[in-house]
């Protein structure tokens, strides 16, 4: 039964028109992922390789592609978990940053910490020499038509993203 | 939001999650992803879980970590994830989806949305699927 990958592209409301790209996408991921492990790869790397595909997909809310906050603007999040030893590292609401997955599992390996936020995050991006990236090359014309539709004053952005009861 | 889980061929599980978050949130938001045992969790003698949905109800509940809790107990990765999102469904009535995998490479993508986009690779089968109830296979 080993090695094995699974992978999601986010749960709630897939627009018809998404559906094949986000489809595409993961079945991508999963065979990214499948084909580190059955190099030898670790877990960790297979899973990190996988996200971070998605991640420079823009058909899904992460990375290029990100949703935007109530400022039109990306902050993202990320966390690894390894279950030998429970080692975890996390960046919570850092911008300007491709990968957040890389980051977070350079917070794991790196740091005696779990979690890094916002400029502690940034700041540590640098000092690990990850190069920023301008904000616009994470934001998609579909995010920014989102956003602006959530702005109108009877707007429902869960129930948007998350679509109705399943 | 994106995630993935896996176990690979020395058994070690692993766990990774990443979101640009919630549609309009606040500046400054943060949801479940980066919170461990809510956005993900992995441990190599329960297993590993990567959680998507409405980050505030799934930190709430601590999803990942509530659906090893049920494999723990002895549910399979199917019934555990299932377990997991209809208490949260239930006590805050919130929707989502989880991927799981136990040690011995079992594993399960369920959901209480009306979709997720997954896809799993083992035994170099390609399985995926978007809507309830899907599950298409094809191989490597």
């Amino acid at each position: 039964m080993l090695p094995v990958v699974v992978v999601h592209g986010g749960a709630g409301h897939i627009p018809k028109e998404r559906a094949e790209r986000s489809t595409s996408g993961v079945c991508s991921a999963a065979r990214a992922g499948y084909a580190i492990l059955r190099g030898g790869g670790s877990s960790m790397d297979a899973v990190v390789e996988a996200v971070a595909l998605m991640e420079d997909n823009p058909a899904f809310n992460a990375g290029c592609g990100s949703v935007l906050n109530i400022k039109g603007e990306v902050e993202m999040d990320a966390i690894v978990m390894e279950g030998k030893t429970l080692a975890s590292g996390a960046v919570s609401a850092v911008r300007n940053i491709a990968n957040p997955v890389r980051l977070a599992r350079l917070v794991m390996d790196k740091t005696s910490h779990a979690c890094l936020t916002a400029e502690g995050a940034n700041l540590f991006a640098r000092q690990m020499g990850i190069p920023e990236v301008p904000m616009e090359s994470l934001i998609t014309d579909y995010s920014r038509m989102r956003w602006k539709k959530n702005l109108e004053p009877n707007a429902n952005p869960v129930e948007c993203q998350m679509g109705k009861t399943g | 939001t994106v995630g993935a889980v896996a176990v690979d061929a020395e058994g070690n599980i692993a766990c990774a999650t990443s979101t640009g978050g919630m549609l309009n949130k606040m500046e400054g938001r943060v949801g479940d992803t980066p919170c461990i045992g809510s956005g993900g969790y992995a441990d190599n003698e329960v297993g590993a879980v990567s959680t998507t949905g409405h980050g505030e109800a799934i930190m709430k509940v601590t999803l990942a970590r509530l659906i090893l809790f049920h494999m723990e107990q002895g549910k399979s990765a199917e019934e555990a994830s299932d377990l997991g999102l209809a208490y949260m469904k239930s006590r805050v009535n919130s929707l989502g989806g989880v991927v799981t995998v136990d040690p011995r490479g079992c594993w399960a993508a369920r959901f209480s949305s009306r979709q997720m986009s997954w896809a799993a690779a083992q035994r170099d089968t390609l399985h995926h699927g978007l809507r309830s109830g899907e599950h298409f296979t094809q191989s490597i």
